[in-house]
């Protein structure tokens, strides 16, 4: 009797995700294989990124303050592709945010609960997600219009050069588990419903939707590669790998706010302020 | 609730985009 309603939660998440996501892996693969009529432009020095900027200041310019526009020419690169990243982030817990309401039970949980989830949650997600971006030489940016390498990032001055190396890492071991958009939207979703984030009221109601997405998410696992068996333990143990990774991404920011002169965007304030 | 006020209208408002 779990039968249809594993199938229709799978098929809602999976709906969900490719609605509030603009990008996903299906559409990054096509890009990172090179099968579109317009290859994304290769980003691999400080040439070819002042080339991308002008690109990517446009179409950046519709969610960034004038202030930050206006200021952003002066600044040095590696505060300049920080800024950039930081867009990027702020895109992608707007929609993780709009992912998170689709999840059935999560908009009827305590306002501060759903915070508090979204809080803990949306970097794990986000890094996630970013796997889908990448391959082993570089990462997609721009909507799939630009590529900007990863040794170009290895390359940029401390403390900027640790920033995206060890994302890289885990998405060569993540992407090797070789899931599609199908189980990454419920991965997502289990990352959001998770009930041992700091500071929550109601631990068991989101236990049961954590528990029901998880009893799904084994099951799909189970149809859609049914030659790896292993998938789904493999998977919960990159839960703990993308909690890591978090802890380690939030003490680099926080350094980076401390020691150069970044600002910090506001949503991305109240994430990391009193986060671990 | 202060701490986190572009979380909450975010969750709270579906169109409304992030005050940036």
């Amino acid at each position: 009797s779990q039968q249809p309603d594993t199938k229709s939660l799978a098929k809602q998440m999976h709906e969900a995700y490719l609605k509030h996501f603009h990008m996903n892996k299906a559409k990054a693969r096509v890009f990172l294989t090179g099968k579109t009529s317009t290859p994304p432009f290769v980003i691999h020095d400080m040439d070819t990124l002042q080339h991308a900027e002008q690109k990517l200041i446009t179409q950046l310019l519709g969610n960034m303050a004038s202030g930050d526009v206006s200021t952003l020419r002066e600044r040095e690169v590696e505060a300049r592709l920080f800024l950039f990243c930081q867009y990027a982030s702020v895109a992608t817990v707007t929609e993780l945010t709009e992912f998170a309401k689709a999840v059935p039970g999560f908009a009827a949980l305590d306002l501060n609960d759903q915070v508090t989830l979204l809080k803990y949650g949306v970097y794990e997600a986000l890094f996630a997600l970013l796997a889908s971006c990448m391959n082993k030489d570089g990462l997609l940016v721009a909507h799939g219009g630009g590529f900007i390498t990863r040794e170009f990032l290895k390359s940029l001055r401390k403390p900027f050069s640790d920033m995206m190396e060890p994302k890289f890492q885990f998405a060569m071991r993540f992407n090797a588990l070789e899931l599609d958009d199908s189980d990454l939207a419920l991965f997502v979703a289990a990352i959001i419903c998770c009930g041992d984030r700091p500071g929550l009221s109601d631990v068991s109601q989101i236990e049961r939707i954590q528990e029901s997405i998880i009893h799904v998410l084994r099951l799909h696992l189970l149809s859609n590669h049914p030659d790896n068996t292993l998938l789904f333990p493999k998977l919960l143990q990159k839960l703990a790998d993308l909690r890591q990774l978090v802890t380690e991404h939030a003490e680099l920011v926080q350094d980076i706010n401390k020691t150069e002169d970044a600002s910090l965007h506001p949503l991305l304030q109240e994430i990391y302020r009193d986060m671990y | 609730k202060e701490k986190h006020k572009i979380l909450h209208r975010l969750l709270q408002n579906s169109s409304s985009p992030v005050d940036l």
